[in-house]
């Protein structure tokens, strides 16, 4: 919030679109705006009511560099937008940077996320520090309801929960590093760093560094879809690959290799496999091995077919991690299998299971 | 080795960059700051906005604190009152 909680003193609060980016058709600017708007009456008791003439009490209007406010905005790019908390005057009004593209999906700036964030602002809401909420201050596109657990209790923390709330789900806090019941849907290397990926985000972990960092998927890679199922890197060809359902991506640092997504079928798994629980390169064998359930298959990177005599059982080979796994990587010799909230230490040379530690150790936990 | 004439005029630019983005979110003081030097109030605000978006905590504008400056965003500021 902002300090001293500023908030309007009645539900019902005005709008008016004072002029239209030349960018979209002046129906979909209403429609972006108007479905901005319904982000935050979905969720508290506030009614929207627009305004054709005189002053609302929000104002929206796009204009460039300095735009009558003595707080200019810096042509493409950098600052898209901002909005004055409620009050008075400017307060409440919300501005949208004119050198920008804007658009109706992610071709440009997408006008309805950066709307319903402005909006947040214009009816009290300061930045969040959580990089899901839809009040983070930097922009990344998604689809569906934007809101975060953290903007609806911030926003019902001034205004109360919507008495007649329709069926929208806001997407959950941030996974916290240190929950002790923090799982993994997937781990990877990436160039010397360690990426661990659960939900819509990722940790990135570098070798010399305490503190890991925590960001949206989307933010980094927005070719990517919003979950992780498995992932591996291949050192030799410097591409990391991702898999969700059925579908796999490989990325060459941020971007993605043409000719991506495929199908994991073309890895020579049949088709009866929906999706690879987890994925991991032996260093230095060009093996890499795909869990599926309760077995798992070997791929030889070189001739880029699967190895004969798989599926084997995960259980009978990796006696000790169960039947399942979750998230794999491989360092030093030892394969570290994850699954729920412990991860075991599996030493490749001696065939047996060496530690077994809460997932989150990873994470220096 | 020294830094060519190219790397050390794009670290003056990132400085440049630096500061007016510090200015603008974090209410650094203007007029203060030495180039390419990090005075303590500089490092001060440097390490409230890296423990903000969750970077590693040094006070120095290291790549990873200069990308996420970079990165498109909103034009209100994380700390402070608007007026």
């Amino acid at each position: 919030l902002f300090p001293r909680n500023l908030k309007w003193k009645t539900t019902n609060v005005t709008f008016r679109i004072v002029n239209y980016t030349p960018d979209m058709k002046a129906s979909e600017v209403d429609r972006a705006i108007h479905n901005a708007l319904k982000v935050w009456s979905d969720v508290t008791p506030l009614v929207f009511r627009k305004l054709h003439k005189g002053t609302a009490d929000i104002m929206i209007a796009f204009g460039s560099k300095e735009h009558g406010d003595f707080n200019p905005f810096d042509g493409p790019n950098g600052l898209l937008a901002h909005a004055y908390q409620p009050g008075n005057g400017l307060g409440g009004d919300t501005h949208f940077d004119e050198d920008e593209t804007w658009s109706t999906d992610s071709t440009g700036y997408n006008l309805f996320i950066v709307a319903a964030h402005e909006f947040g602002h214009a009816l009290g809401l300061s930045h969040s520090e959580d990089p899901g909420s839809l009040m983070y201050p930097v922009y990344s596109f998604s689809k569906g309801f934007p809101l975060s657990e953290d903007d609806v209790h911030g926003i019902q923390s001034l205004y109360g929960p919507n008495p007649n709330p329709p069926k929208v789900k806001p997407h959950p806090e941030a996974p916290k590093k240190c929950d002790p019941l923090l799982s993994f849907d997937a781990v990877t290397k990436l160039r010397g760093e360690t990426i661990i990926f659960k939900d819509r985000f990722y940790w990135r972990l570098h070798p010399q560094m305490v503190d890991v960092e925590q960001s949206l998927i989307k933010m980094t890679w927005p070719v990517l879809p919003n979950k992780v199922d498995a992932a591996y890197e291949s050192a030799e060809k410097d591409l990391v690959y991702i898999f969700n359902g059925i579908r796999m991506w490989a990325l060459n640092g941020y971007n993605l290799v043409e000719g991506y997504p495929k199908y994991i079928h073309k890895l020579g798994l049949p088709k009866t496999v929906r999706r690879v629980d987890a994925a991991v390169q032996i260093t230095g064998t060009g093996k890499t091995l795909l869990f599926t359930d309760e077995d798992y298959w070997s791929y030889d990177e070189y001739s880029g077919t699967m190895d004969k005599g798989y599926p084997r059982s995960i259980e009978d080979d990796f006696p000790g991690v169960g039947e399942e796994i979750e998230a794999a990587f491989y360092e030093y010799g030892h394969l570290y299998l994850y699954r729920g909230p412990i991860q075991f230490q599996y030493s490749y040379t001696s065939k047996r299971v060496v530690g077994i530690l809460r997932a989150n150790s990873l994470l220096n936990c | 080795f020294p830094l060519s004439a190219e790397d050390s005029e794009k670290g003056e630019d990132n400085w440049h960059f630096a500061e007016k983005y510090l200015r603008k979110f974090y209410g650094l003081a203007p007029g203060i700051e030495g180039l390419q030097k990090s005075s303590s109030s500089m490092s001060l605000v440097i390490k409230e906005m890296q423990s903000f978006f969750g970077l590693e905590v040094t006070g120095n504008l290291d790549p990873d604190t200069l990308e996420m400056m970079h990165m498109p965003r909103c034009g209100v500021p994380d700390i402070g009152e608007y007026n």
